[in-house]
């Protein structure tokens, strides 16, 4: 109840209007949303019970391997009811054609396959905002096992504690068996990200470029 | 840590 309480209100893209090419324009308004985003994300981050207690270098790990795993588990979420269709916000859906003319074909595939996964789950909003917690925090510590543990295990009791009010045996292990899906997905995103502004010099802001480079 | 400056600045910022 306390990570549906902080979860963060959904931001809105800005229409970038630099440029009269539309695929170019997608990519710089989707790359503004996910800057703005991680600005969100780490102040989220900071909210989540045992986080804080987290020593400075194990908080910047978790973040800078984590992210976008976080991040995607909003936008297939998102995408839900929608039917081809990724919600990368509220007023920026994009189909596989327009990822394909912005250079993210295999992002599209790899988020709707992720979304597909997830709806066949019938996910509550409870489990996904658990799972983005654990997303988060599903790394190995560079400082203390001992405190990232406890963080881990906070999270874990939260989700059994979840499901044990509900019917379906095993649930909590699928969800946690999905966490892989989940990551491999981010690291296509990253590429993709990384690959549009090192080959095609995509402007990446300052944030987001960051917390590419950590995974690059 | 030079390479995150801009995460680490945030992290220290209090909410």
């Amino acid at each position: 109840s306390h990570l549906l309480l902080t979860e963060p209100a959904p931001l809105a893209a800005n229409q970038d209007n630099s440029t009269s090419d539309s695929s170019l324009r997608t990519l710089l308004t989707l790359c503004d949303l996910l800057n703005r985003e991680l600005l969100v994300l780490i102040g989220w981050a900071k909210q989540i019970p045992g986080f804080s207690e987290l020593s400075l270098v194990d908080q910047m790990s978790l973040l800078q391997s984590g992210w976008m795993e976080a991040l995607l588990v909003d936008v297939a979420w998102r995408s839900q009811a929608t039917g081809e269709e990724l919600m990368f916000a509220g007023n920026l859906p994009l189909d596989e054609a327009q990822c394909r003319a912005a250079g993210l074909a295999d992002v599209y595939e790899a988020v709707r396959h992720l979304t597909v996964r997830y709806r066949a789950m019938k996910l509550s909003p409870d489990e996904v905002v658990t799972l983005k917690a654990m997303a988060l925090a599903n790394s190995d510590p560079v400082d203390c096992l001992d405190s990232l543990q406890r963080f881990q295990d906070g999270l874990h009791e939260a989700l059994q504690e979840y499901e044990s009010t509900r019917r379906e045996q095993n649930r909590t292990g699928r969800l946690l068996m999905s966490l892989p899906l989940l990551r491999q997905t981010a690291d296509r995103a990253v590429q993709a990200l990384l690959r549009m502004h090192h080959q095609h010099g995509i402007p990446i802001h300052k944030l987001l470029l960051e917390m590419l480079n950590a995974k690059a | 840590k030079e390479k995150h400056k801009i995460l680490h600045q945030l992290l220290q910022n209090s909410t």
